[in-house]
């Protein structure tokens, strides 16, 4: 059983360190190591994240957006050892400048080729890169229901200009 | 395996039946704040077994029942759908399309369906269980968790692990 | 000093039902309240938040961009019973959709004739209402450094075009 | 009492001496993630007088020094100044101008001047005392906060209230 978990945190490992340098940059420095290599079954596993250049002893040292993308590399190193069928990721992308959601974006794109993606958003760009959208509102107070979009009827104040359901 | 359509009445915001088709490689769910976004990934927890009420944001588990406005009465019942396409002949079963629907009454009681025949729980469970899709799946991510696994808090770097492992 | 504090606290929970109507809706129910009003200066103070024909029990039961928002108000409530003379707010935007995000910057506009206040934000509609920008860059790897930006110059990836200093 | 400018060197990752004015009613703060952005609010908490490592995200005070990058040698102090006009004569100096600065050496020798002067911590919280200025003011928050608000963490709510009050 330690064997085979050994083997698995390996591919997880092995798969940090591509997707880190996908979301980060190639070049980057990061690890996924477990706090008691002898006990494999109960250690923790732990991170290490250095974007470019920079030293930070520790996770916490990052910022807001480094540490939630940080995070999402690890979710996806976990995602890329046994692809489920459908993954369901709401707002996630909120701490992220234009620049990581679109690297956030790609990846999904890519990963969507071998499973379905379902992305809660509020964010501009993440909508644009889906293939279609629905919108949840409460015409009715309190009431949800759910309306297909096109994304470009969405208004300035997201509401949504009313399409026909297909 | 595909997804099909998710389907929800009565289920926290959702008083009236609602669909949502997810037919697409990527679909986007959007709308203001407070609209039911999070409640629609509640549903699709919560129809996939979901018993821990701190996952789906309740104190009590008939909390999920949709619980009336000023305008209208409260739901007797909730009640989710969600409906997969068998592609790969991935689950164990001779259809080419799954339906796996939950109710819960105000009473308490529960029931289950697989393609609208009543069963339990473990058999649902059981049909979904080499395929990577549960409630506490890893692929089942809101912003919250990403907090926890960066504090790493009751130890859930190591339980994602053991599911994706 | 318990009549002192009771004197600040109706103060302040008058403000909240302003300001709640204010990022809410006109009419919405809210409230803020003593764990103990026998023993005010032990009390917890008790958040109570019901928008628009909802009836959820505790502002646990609300939405991510709801809570934010019921925070918020919070703070602004406690801000108008001593305004201090500069504010400053740190992403806090980043839950709201778009029309939470304007009434948010409308009411900031309202208070900024008696405070400055100092906004990081990720958000287009928050840079557009503030009256200068100062872009934050890291040209040198690991080394901040900070430019005057003119709104118009900001890039789609979140960098800026340069400009030159006044 | 208004601002006029904040001087940040050799602290957290500005390693050289940068200015931001804060001459306006409404200042934007902009930029990409991990540029540097909370470490300027952090920054207006320290020279305030912030003595809490974990509100300025830190394991150790010397945290605040510029560590160094692959090209850059680390500093070995960390110095902040911010700078006030002192309209409305609300500082009880006869100073139209009021400069605070704060000073850390990685020998954990530590400095605070008014306009230049060296002096006491103690003399610069005293100088802010009625003006609603402080490391932990209510008017001070970042997101995390709000979550914290939310829960009522450590009784947050009853602290930033009787800051106010
Ligand atoms: N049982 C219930 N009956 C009726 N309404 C409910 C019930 N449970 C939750 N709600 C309502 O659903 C709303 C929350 O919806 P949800 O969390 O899905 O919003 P959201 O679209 O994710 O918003 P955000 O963008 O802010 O995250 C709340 O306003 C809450 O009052
Ligand atoms: N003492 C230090 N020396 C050098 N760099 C440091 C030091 N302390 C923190 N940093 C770096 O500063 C960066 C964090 O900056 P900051 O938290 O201000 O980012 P931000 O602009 O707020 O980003 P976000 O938009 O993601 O919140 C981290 O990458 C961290 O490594
Ligand atoms: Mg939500
Ligand atoms: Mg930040």
């Amino acid at each position: 059983a330690s064997a085979m978990f050994m083997e698995s945190f390996e591919k997880a490992r092995a798969n940090f360190h591509d997707v880190f340098r996908m979301l980060f940059h190639p070049g980057d420095t990061c690890d996924l190591t477990l706090s008691d290599p002898e006990n494999p079954l109960e250690a923790d596993i732990n991170i290490m994240a250095k974007p470019k250049g920079k030293r930070p002893q520790t996770i916490d040292q990052l910022s807001g957006g480094e540490k939630s993308l940080t995070a999402l590399a690890l979710i996806f190193s976990l995602y890329l050892l046994k692809p489920a069928p459908f993954c369901v990721l709401d707002e996630v992308d909120a701490p992220l400048d234009d620049m990581n959601v679109d690297k956030f974006n790609n990846i999904i794109r890519k990963f969507s080729e071998d499973s379905q993606f379902i992305l809660v958003t509020h964010n501009k760009n993440t909508m644009a890169s889906t293939d279609v959208i629905y919108g949840v509102t409460m015409a009715e107070e309190g009431v949800s229901s759910v309306v297909p979009v096109d994304f470009r009827a969405l208004r300035h104040d997201g509401t949504f200009a009313d399409i026909a359901p297909p | 395996m595909r997804l099909k359509k998710l389907e929800l009445k009565g289920f926290k915001s959702f008083a009236d039946k609602s669909v949502i088709h997810f037919q697409d490689n990527i679909t986007g769910v959007v709308g203001p704040n407070g609209c039911g976004k999070s409640n629609v990934v509640d549903a699709i927890r919560w129809v996939l077994g979901e018993q821990r009420t701190r996952s789906l944001r309740l104190d009590k588990m008939d909390s999920v029942i949709f619980n009336g406005t000023k305008k209208r009465r409260s739901a007797g019942t909730a009640e989710v759908s969600l409906t997969f396409e068998n592609t790969k002949g991935l689950l164990p079963t001779e259809f080419s399309t799954v339906t796996v629907t939950r109710m819960l009454y105000r009473t308490g009681e529960s029931e289950y369906r697989l393609n609208g025949v009543s069963c339990r729980l473990r058999d649902i469970t059981g049909l979904l269980m080499d395929t990577g899709i549960s409630s506490d799946s890893y692929a089942i991510i809101e912003l919250g968790m990403i907090g926890d696994i960066l504090a790493n808090k009751d130890n859930i770097r190591k339980k994602l692990f053991d599911q994706a492992a």
